[in-house]
């Protein structure tokens, strides 16, 4: 048996003009939510319970695409999902269509423990949410100034916009002059997760 | 997109992702993230979370497809890692996470970058965004 072993992303398909101070942003985001998991499993804590926490901590942090400083819908809003699963025994919780979930990972945890399914989406979830007493916020908390802008930006562009909420529109403009594509769009004005 | 993977000291794995989807997306569009074995799965053998584009990751259940390889073709985990992102993918993007159950952790992307961050009981950790 080996020992404890951890691992986080903040989403793949980064812009190749991340501003340099951005990536230092992401760097330190990401040791400092790695180093609250480790402390956790130094303490003993279990694989569920420390993937819920540091999930958590990443939705509260509005750097990347989840929680606060999730991506816009066409219409502004935000809408969340998020799953969780535990090896042991296979169990498993999602929610999708959340709206004023504060951490989408806590209410697929509670999916997975205290529901007899384990995928629960929209009113259902929201309704679920106030029955387990999950906290609540108005929608309004999760968007974040950047995001209008992107959101702006994709609704100019007539697509949807990557996700990375990094770019300045030049930098974004410039980025769509990149070689890169994706699935035949530049890499910048497609929206991978 | 945010995910997290984890063994523990009694070689338990476990596995949670979360997102906002895709900015400009149609409401009501639900990604790849709650999907059970699409971006989120966890056994007996590993834990994995994906990232990327949705609609390929949903279609190459790519988080199964990890811990299928290690169990059918006995493939280690950054092994069953490369293989799924190398062949499961058709032209789509992505990135994963993944840990097994003897304690090791692996990561793979074919896109622009990925943000992640790994560490081991052992000492090792790494956090980086490129190659």
């Amino acid at each position: 048996m080996g020992g404890w072993a951890i691992a986080v992303h903040g989403g793949a398909g980064v812009d190749p003009n991340l501003p340099p101070q951005r990536q230092q942003q992401a760097k330190e985001l990401l040791t400092r939510v790695l180093n609250l998991g480790i402390s956790s499993l130094r303490s003993n804590a279990s694989a569920i319970d420390v993937v819920e926490l540091v999930v958590r901590e990443l939705e509260t942090d509005p750097l990347f695409n989840s929680g606060r400083g999730s991506a816009l819908t066409e219409k502004g809003t935000v809408e969340m999902e998020a799953s969780i699963m535990d090896g042991t025994k296979r169990r498993c919780g999602a929610v999708s269509g959340l709206t004023t979930v504060k951490n989408p990972i806590s209410l697929a945890r509670l999916v997975m423990d205290k529901s007899p399914h384990s995928y629960l989406a929209f009113s259902g979830a929201e309704d679920f949410a106030r029955q387990q007493g999950v906290e609540l916020v108005e929608n309004e908390y999760f968007i974040t100034p950047e995001n209008v802008g992107m959101l702006k930006l994709a609704k100019e562009a007539n697509t949807i916009l990557f996700d990375y909420r990094i770019p300045t529109y030049d930098t974004c403009s410039a980025a769509i002059e990149s070689p890169l594509v994706m699935n035949g769009l530049p890499i910048n004005v497609y929206a991978p997760e | 997109t945010v995910g997290c993977v984890v063994v523990d000291r009694e070689g338990r794995c476990a596995a949670a992702t979360s997102t906002g989807g895709l900015m400009n997306k149609m409401t009501g569009r639900i990604g790849d993230s709650p999907m059970i074995g699409a971006g989120t799965y966890a056994c007996e053998v590993c834990g994995v979370s994906c990232t990327g584009e949705g609609e390929a990751i949903i279609r190459g259940t790519l988080a199964r497809e990890v811990a299928a390889v290690m169990e059918y073709k006995g493939l280690g985990l950054q092994d069953a890692v490369d293989f799924v992102i190398k062949n499961r993918l058709d032209e789509g993007f992505a990135g994963l996470i993944a840990v097994s159950n003897t304690g090791e952790v692996a990561y793979g992307f074919n896109c622009n970058g990925m943000f992640r961050g790994c560490a081991c009981e052992d000492g090792f950790m790494e956090v980086g965004i490129w190659e």
